[in-house]
């Protein structure tokens, strides 16, 4: 169905940031897209912050997908994954 | 309300970001 879709481009798109494998994204991870994606270093920053909920410096794929299922279903949508 | 601002800001860059993660992985030239 659309849900498992959008987990597999979440899945896809961790992939694209977390280069290394690692299962986790770091904010140096983050900056190595300045040179794939149109956004500066700034807004990527924030990307990351805006991502990492609980802000331990690493992004997991949990929170990974959670933004992405807000993009594209709105903020809403993550009522099932209340935020502290 | 300067957080909800902040907050629509973070929406919007983050929709920008997915965008851009969007076009790269359709191949868009």
């Amino acid at each position: 169905g659309d849900s498992s879709t959008v987990l597999e481009k979440s899945h896809e798109f961790f992939q694209i940031c977390d280069t290394e494998d690692k299962g986790f994204v770091t904010r140096r991870d983050m900056q190595r897209l300045l040179q794939e994606l149109p956004l500066s270093a700034e807004e990527l920053e924030n990307v990351f912050d805006t991502l990492d909920a609980d802000g331990n410096g690493f992004l997991t794929p949990e929170e990974f997908s959670s933004g992405f299922s807000e993009f594209i279903f709105g903020p809403t949508a993550s009522a099932a994954t209340p935020k502290p | 309300d300067p957080n909800m601002k902040g907050a629509a800001a973070n929406e919007g860059v983050l929709a920008n970001f997915f965008n851009s993660l969007l076009s790269k992985k359709t191949g868009a030239p």
